[in-house]
């Protein structure tokens, strides 16, 4: 097929009473069938649009508010794919399965590809060293069952997220992929999207066409949105990205999409109600293959070669979520300016329709090892509208802005070839294509 | 031409070969 249609839903999860000890297994099957009773209607709506594919969101079967212990009544034995199993043919093979028989069902019921994030459980004992003492290991799992409720993938999450401690660590980084009449698919969780195992290796290496994200990711500002970041990303890798999202306004926990290379094909931000949401679109089977295929950039090209703009103004420092930036105040309707942090210098050229009193707008760099909820080296340019006038708050989250921005161009001396490109606009939307470009050169830039 | 009301821009750069082993909190953590 050189199309096909995917389906992402975002899914408001019921979520289970908190409890200090473990419900019983009714209990816990009794709430997963709500929850996958939900994403039945959004399935059955799926498919009777033509989606090929579904994906639905991490933990969007029994949340997350648990326990080492109070989430083994909801686990499931999951076995390798290899063995080639239908659960809704042969429920009890690999003994009480209830979700994923009823998740194989509903794939081959309605002819559809299921993307779904349940718990795998595993026994071990004294032989193996790093076996927990509790005698089993617990693993955050992607399944994905065929348009005959075949078991096709199963991905345990790699890069666990701080809070996550009811699920263990595999012991290696998964590269799980597959092939389907409409490409070639990888698939990984969340927090994974940060690191180089599995996100860039299933791309780069492995060659997917598409990638499959369950996540549950509460938003941060202003870097940190699930919208801009997945989005830069499918842009910045070159693939199809299918972003299921879990939806709870009080988490900030919104924000999923289907993104192209070429272009966002759909996205969803709603803080505004506690709904659900299914977002259908067509997509190229092979991005590489197609025309409209971005060329790769070389994202310090023009940076490198760009004279320093000395504006004679002392830079300042910020912090945006625990990384101490160095900025630089706009301090004109336009200009151009330099400012830079060890070696990443970041250049930027811009026009705004005017220069509003009410709002100050700040250039930063960062180079560094971000520490917080996981370790990873970061190397960002930014252009952001401080929270107030006072310089202070350049870096804090900012949802809405008045200043208009005619020109714009921000490059930078990246020592990377992963640089993620974002534009995020007042009331937290996505700048349309037809608005900028990513040059080769490197530069994001206004498309005037 | 574009006119657009920006709240954010940015270039987010991941340099994975300076990454210690493991994102998380992992046993390959590096704390």
């Amino acid at each position: 097929l050189d199309t096909f249609i995917a389906a992402v839903y975002e899914h408001a999860v019921i979520l289970p009473n908190s409890t200090e000890t473990p419900v019983s297994k009714g209990d816990a099957v009794r709430l997963m069938n709500k929850n996958i009773d939900v994403l039945e209607k959004a399935v059955k709506l799926a498919a009777k649009q033509g989606a090929h594919i579904i994906v639905t969101p991490e933990d969007g079967i029994y949340g997350w508010v648990f326990t080492r212990e109070t989430i083994y009544p909801y686990l499931e034995d999951i076995p390798d794919p290899k063995v080639n199993w239908i659960p809704c043919r042969d429920p009890q093979r690999f003994g009480h399965a209830p979700v994923q028989e009823r998740l194989s069902c509903l794939a081959k019921d309605n002819s559809i590809y299921i993307v779904a994030n349940i718990g795998d459980k595993k026994p071990c004992n004294a032989s193996d060293p790093q076996c927990p003492a509790d005698g089993r290991y617990q693993y955050n799992t992607n399944v994905v069952f065929d348009s005959e409720g075949k078991l096709v993938a199963r991905y345990h999450k790699y890069n666990l997220f701080a809070p996550e401690i009811q699920f263990d660590f595999p012991k290696d980084s998964e590269v799980v992929t597959f092939e389907t009449p409409f490409g070639k698919f990888g698939i990984f969780t969340c927090f994974d999207i940060f690191s180089h195992d599995p996100a860039v290796v299933v791309v780069d290496d492995f060659q997917v066409d598409s990638v499959l994200y369950p996540v549950a990711w509460y938003n941060t500002l202003p870097l940190l949105s699930a919208v801009p970041f997945q989005s830069a990303w499918a842009r910045a890798m070159r693939v199809n990205l299918l972003a299921a999202n879990t939806h709870n306004t009080s988490m900030h926990m919104t924000g999923s999409g289907i993104y192209a290379p070429e272009a966002v094909k759909v996205y969803h931000y709603d803080m505004e109600t506690e709904s659900g949401q299914l977002m259908l679109s067509e997509l190229k089977s092979q991005p590489r293959r197609e025309p409209t295929y971005p060329a790769a950039v070389d994202w310090s090209a023009y940076a490198r070669s760009a004279k320093p703009f000395s504006s004679g103004q002392s830079d300042f420092p910020g912090m945006i979520y625990f990384d101490e930036f160095t900025f630089t105040e706009l301090k004109e309707n336009t200009g151009n300016y330099t400012v830079c942090q060890k070696d990443l210098c970041c250049h930027l050229t811009y026009k705004m329709s005017e220069k509003r009193k009410d709002e100050v707008y700040a250039l930063g760099a960062f180079n560094g090892l971000h520490t917080v909820e996981g370790q990873y080296y970061l190397q960002i340019c930014t252009l952001l509208k401080c929270q107030t006038t006072d310089l202070k708050t350049c870096g804090e989250p900012v949802g809405s802005a008045f200043t208009k921005f005619e020109e714009f161009s921000l490059s930078g001396t990246f020592g990377t070839s992963y640089v993620f490109p974002q534009i995020v606009l007042s009331g937290s939307q996505l700048a349309p294509e037809r608005y900028y470009k990513v040059s080769r050169d490197g530069r994001l830039r206004s498309q005037s | 031409g574009a006119s657009l009301p920006v709240v954010v821009m940015a270039l987010y750069g991941r340099v994975f070969e300076k990454d210690p082993p493991r994102l998380g909190q992992g046993p390959g953590k590096s704390q």
